[in-house]
Parts: structure tokens; sequence; C-alpha cells
């Protein structure tokens, strides 16, 4: 399964992960 | 062999260079014809089944009778004594953690389905405070900006639409809409009141203090105020009636276990983080329109077969509606999205469209082959995996969800709050 989110931000918005990461519910994906 | 293959001296000569323009032409035609997309009268793009011939085995084959064959299987309630061991056995095999989950007993899982769809013990997650955190435990498989018309980014060189994703309003002739009466804040005495679940509260309440008192039901408009909507699960049953395609249902938006009082405080919190003016904007729910100095983004997390499988908010938003589109069940594994074109859409997916405080959020989980039930907290209405032929790629019923909440004109979720999950089968 497979989640996709699809969003609005300010151009300064960054990803913190890196694709292949794991990550977990709760954990930084990204911040503006 | 070993004597020639040590021995045989290496020879390098130029190829003819019509070769090499050859290899141009046929690299160039390539590029060209993945470029192009077939669209219909409506200039909507067609979605159908491309890929290598691994994919077209994949498409003949009954995807959706053995998901759903996969699930009942996994129904099976399994003997007492055996579903230590065999939960163990999963564990193992997938790397589950069995110290995170909520039962420390592995007994009181009654099928493997069961322990599939297993909570979390609180506090097994902490929060972040960031603007966007991960909604599930998995992989990021991909992300980025959306800037090429539209167009997202399944694997590098691979592109859907956007608009096939999330779905593009076609009328009532090819999508069902689903609606329910809006009610937008009413003025009464120089007051703003919000109805909540059926209760109304002054705007102050709502935004003014974390802990709202009595709720305010003014004498002028009494007889008109609908009756609360039912909290405890069997009556919130009777409301929600299975749905079935083609078919007017009435969506619930009220979480059964919660009272009224913690779905206030919620809505509050939300309202808050989203800032208040933005909360009470009426935004149509599209993402064609970014504000200046904004973009849209997008990200893709895999959730691999031992992964925890509920999913939570990834931030503070209000949903405002939601899509489900039936589809095909393919396998969403790194293998397949790279070599399936259209993936996401072609697969069953809920689009759940709405706003955050920085304009367009959407969530969309997309199911697969072992995993074709996506279930939604706050929706008991919704139906995935059911049987029958799936309609038309691009086909979607709607339900909209601006009961829960006229104030916030949607379901208001919290930073990490559950939202639902993928099911087997």
């Amino acid at each position: 399964s497979t989640i996709v989110l699809i969003f609005e931000a300010p151009k300064t918005f960054e990803f913190s992960a890196h694709a292949g990461q794991k990550v977990r519910v709760g954990q930084k994906l990204g911040d503006v | 062999l070993s004597n020639a293959w040590r021995n045989t001296p290496t020879k390098w000569y130029p190829l003819p260079w019509f070769i090499g323009a050859l290899l141009l032409v046929v690299l160039q035609y390539r590029r060209t014809a993945a470029r192009e997309v077939i669209v219909d009268e409506d200039g909507h793009e067609v979605i159908r089944l491309k890929g290598p011939w691994q994919v077209h085995i994949l498409g003949a084959l009954p995807l959706r009778n053995l998901s759903r064959f996969w699930g009942w299987i996994n129904s099976l309630e399994l003997p007492v004594w055996f579903r230590p061991y065999g939960f163990r056995l999963y564990a193992w095999t997938f790397g589950c953690n069995l110290d995170e989950i909520e039962h420390a007993d592995l007994r009181a899982y009654a099928s493997l389905g069961d322990f599939f769809y297993r909570r979390l013990r609180p506090g097994a997650r902490p929060v972040d405070p960031a603007a966007l955190v991960s909604p599930a435990d998995g992989t990021v498989l991909h992300f980025g900006t959306i800037t090429d018309h539209r167009r997202v980014e399944q694997v590098k060189g691979i592109t859907y639409s956007l608009d096939a994703l999330l779905g593009v309003d076609r009328g009532t002739d090819k999508a069902v809409v689903i609606d329910f009466p809006a009610r937008d804040l009413e003025v009464v005495d120089d007051e703003e009141f919000a109805n909540v679940n059926g209760i109304d509260y002054t705007l102050s309440q709502l935004i003014g203090s974390s802990t709202p008192s009595t709720p305010a039901t003014p004498d002028s408009n009494a007889t008109e105020r609908p009756p609360e909507f039912p909290t405890d699960p069997e009556a919130y049953a009777r409301h929600a009636p299975p749905q079935k395609y083609g078919e007017r249902i009435d969506a619930s938006v009220v979480e059964p276990d919660k009272s009224v009082q913690e779905t206030v405080a919620e809505h509050v919190s939300v309202a808050k983080e989203m800032g208040v003016q933005s909360s009470l904007r009426r935004l149509s729910v599209s993402g064609r329109h970014v504000k200046p100095g904004n973009a849209l983004f997008f990200t893709v997390i895999y959730l691999a077969p031992g992964d925890y499988h509920r999913f939570h908010s990834p931030t503070a938003w209000v949903v405002e509606k939601r899509r489900h589109f039936q589809g095909e069940l393919f396998s969403v594994s790194p293998y397949v999205a790279k070599r399936l074109e259209n993936l996401f859409v072609l697969n069953e997916r809920v689009a759940l469209l709405g706003r955050w405080r920085y304009g367009f959020f959407s969530m969309v989980p997309v199911g697969a082959t072992n995993v074709g039930s996506i279930k939604i907290a706050f929706d008991q209405a919704l139906r995935t995996n059911v049987r029958g032929r799936p309609p038309p790629p691009g086909t979607y019923t709607e339900a909209v969800y601006s009961r829960a909440s006229s104030v916030l004109n949607g379901q208001p979720l919290s930073p990490a709050q559950e939202m639902g999950g993928f099911c087997l089968g």
C-alpha cells in the first residue's frame, strides 16, 4: 500500500527526508 | 575458455557513424512516444495499461478477486494456542516490532487480518512539531514539486496526471456526487453560530476558548436545528448504510467512540493551528490555483507488508471531501512502480481533499493486491474493494464532509491523529 501527499506550501518548504529513507508516524517530513 | 578470456587482445575501433545516428533517432522516438498523452473528447487523459510484458501479464490476472480471497483467508479465526507462534513467525519474517503493539498478549488477535491491522500502544510514536510529519510507517519512495503541466513524477522519467489522481469535476453523468446540505455560519443577534454534530456553538466559544462550555441554543432557531447526531456505534451504523456504487449515500462524519465535546475540542485545536482566518475561508478544493509565492509539492510513502498499516494525519488540516476511485489492485511495490505507468491512477484509491494553513492539501491512500481495503475512521459509509467490475478509470464517488463542522467546513484533523488504515484483502 502507498500514501501520496499533494499539498500547496510556500516555495521555501523543504523536505527533510530523502528517497529510500524509512520513516515512522509523526516523524518530521518537511518544514517551511 | 579461461585461456581465451585472459589472452585474447582487446581491439577498439570506431562504429560506423550511421549506427550512432540510428541510436539517437530511436532514443528521440521513445522520448516522444512517452510524452504522447491520449485524451478523450473532454480533453481529459485516457488512462490505459502501459508497460513491459510483465505488466500485461499482471493486468490479465483477476487481481481484485484474488485480493478479496486473500482477505477472506486472513479473516479466518486462528486457534488460540497457535496465535502466538503464528504471529511471532510473521513478525520475524517481516520485521515487525512486537514491543510497540497495543496488546502484548498475541492471543488477543483473532486472525492474521486482525494482527495486520493492529494498533500501537499509546506514546509509541512521538510527534514532531514540524509543519509536515509522516502519516505512516514506511519508506519514502519519492518527493518533489509539481511544475510540468500538473504532472507528478511516479519514478524518475515516468509521470502521471495530477487531475487523473485527484479527479476533476465531470458532472453527474460520470461521477456520483454525494453531498450534504452545507450550512454556513448563521448570524443570530450579531453572533455567529456554528453547528457541530447538531449542537450549536457560538463562534467565540469555538475559537475563543480551548474548553467550550455549554452549547448555545438560541430559542429563535431551536425548532430549526437538526437532532443531535448519534454518537453510539449502533445508532451510528444505522445512519451509515453500506455504500453501493451509483447509489446515493449518507456519509457519516462523527467518530463513534468520541463524544461531541471531544470532537468540538479537536475542532478548536485545529482551528487555532490553522489560524482562524484561514479556517473560515471558503475555498474550492482543487489545487489548481496556488497562491503567489507557493508551489505544489508531493511525496510518496510505501508501506511494506510488515509495517504498521494504520495511517495518521500528517498535519493540522480540514478534509472537505473524499473521492473514491474504484480500480485495479496492482502491487505498488517499487518493482512495479518502476514498470507500470499510471500505477497510482489505475489502482483503487481514496483521495481526501481539503486545506491546511498554506492552502490546498490532499492525502491519497492507494490500495494494492494484498491490502485492497481502505478504511477512513470518520467515514463509516466508505466501502472499498467490493465485488464487481470496476467502472472506467477516472470515475469516482464523492462525499462532502461539510456537516462535520460548519465553521471549518469539513472534518478537522490534528497532527498524527489516527485517520484510518489498510486491511488485508
